[in-house]
This record gives structure tokens, C-alpha cells and sequence, in this order.
């Protein structure tokens, strides 16, 4: 699972 | 987590808190456009439907629960308290939301990261949100005296978008990253979408005026 750093946003 | 998220969420925070205020105190939503706090909701509910999926952080998960919690408690007020729902400008919140969310649903169908229940929802709560304060501008247009606690709730929604932007070019030079073009154009465009707000509320303060804007 690739790293998806915008969905530990609001 | 860096300083213009943080700013970012406090200032959205902060506008969701504006509106409870005026409608929770005042007990008027006169100026507010049920059809714009009706998308938020259906866009908060579509964007967190991980909140039960995946955990990221107890702020995170908070955060979501009150977005969601004020969202419906907001359009509950306006369609069916006593007193509240008496104050709503029914006659002039007349913008169609199915104008928007049809688009966005068709958009995200076809432009989206991965092709999953959970991912098209996010990707139109997305585009959803970009469009979403439409309703409120040409009700704020359309009303000739905008209150102070009104144009503050907008103002700070703007606020809040602008310093995601800022939040994003922060994480793109600081943090290993993908490239989001979906996440930063929707945001872009939904930023822009306050240009002409900002324009006449800055003019209004400046001026020490009522805030109006030109219809």
C-alpha cells in the first residue's frame, strides 16, 4: 500500500 | 503537522464555531444558505467515511467527529428548530444543489486516483467542497445587509482554504510526497471561488462599513 500523505488531512 | 494545517484547521474550526454562535445564541440563520451547510454536510459524510476504516490520529479522528457533528447539527437547526427555522431566507437561498452535485459526482467517476467506492467518495467530497460555498455567495449577493457574524463565517471558510494552499507548498518541500493534482487544484479553485468576497470584505473593513456586495 503506497504511502498517501494527504489523506491525513481535513 | 505544520503550522499553516494547524492555522488552517483552527481557522475552520473557528467558522463552524461563528455559525453554531450566531445560530445556537441568536437564534437566527437569516444570511445563511442551508443549501451550502447541506453540501458541507453531504461532503464531510462522503470524505470520513474512513473514520471507521482507518486510524490516523486521535486529533484527526476529533476533528472529523466535529465536522461531521456540527454539519448536521447546522442544517438540522435551520430545517427544524422552532425558532431558527423561521429566520431562514427561504425565498432567496434558491440555488439548485443538484447543479453542482451531479458534475462533481460524473467528475470524480471519471477523474480519480484509484477506482474504489472510498476513493471516488473522497474524490467528490473533493470537488464538492470546492463548489460548495456557490449557494452562500448569491445569498450573501442577494442580501442587501450582510451581519457581522455572516460575513465573519465566510471570511474564516476562505481563511481556512487559503492556508491549506500554503500548507500544501510547506509538505511539498519538506516531506517526501505524491503529487496530488486533484487535492490542489480542487483547493486552488475553491480559493479562488473567495477572491471577490475577500476583495469587498477587506474594502468594507478598511472603509469601517457595512460589508455589501455588489449585486
Amino acid at each position: 500500500e503506497e504511502e498517501y500523505d494527504v489523506k491525513d488531512e481535513l | 503537522m505544520n503550522i499553516f494545517r494547524l492555522a488552517g484547521d483552527m481557522t475552520h474550526l473557528a467558522s463552524v464555531l461563528v455559525l453554531l454562535l450566531k445560530i445556537h445564541t441568536i437564534k437566527s440563520c437569516a444570511g445563511v444558505s442551508l443549501k451550502t451547510q447541506e453540501l458541507y454536510a453531504l461532503v464531510f459524510a462522503t470524505r470520513y467515511l474512513d473514520i471507521v476504516t482507518d486510524f490516523i490520529s486521535v486529533y484527526n479522528t476529533v476533528m472529523k467527529l466535529i465536522f461531521l457533528g456540527s454539519s448536521f447539527s447546522i442544517v438540522w437547526y435551520i430545517r427544524h428548530h422552532r425558532v431558527v427555522r423561521r429566520s431562514y431566507d427561504k425565498d432567496q437561498d434558491t440555488f439548485r444543489h443538484y447543479l453542482l452535485m451531479i458534475p462533481c459526482m460524473l467528475l470524480a467517476l471519471f477523474v480519480h486516483e484509484k477506482f474504489t467506492f472510498k476513493e471516488v467518495m473522497w474524490t467528490f467530497s473533493l470537488y464538492l467542497e470546492a463548489v460548495a460555498i456557490l449557494p452562500q455567495l448569491v445569498l450573501l449577493q442577494r442580501t442587501r445587509n450582510i451581519d457581522n457574524l455572516t460575513g465573519q463565517y465566510v471570511f474564516l471558510l476562505g481563511a481556512y482554504r487559503g492556508l491549506y494552499i500554503f500548507n500544501w507548498i510547506y509538505r511539498y518541500f519538506t516531506e517526501p510526497h505524491f503529487v496530488h493534482w486533484i487535492t490542489w487544484i480542487a483547493g486552488v479553485v475553491q480559493t479562488l471561488l473567495y477572491a471577490d468576497f475577500f476583495y469587498y470584505y477587506f474594502e468594507s473593513w478598511k472603509n469601517n462599513v457595512r460589508l455589501q456586495l455588489p449585486a
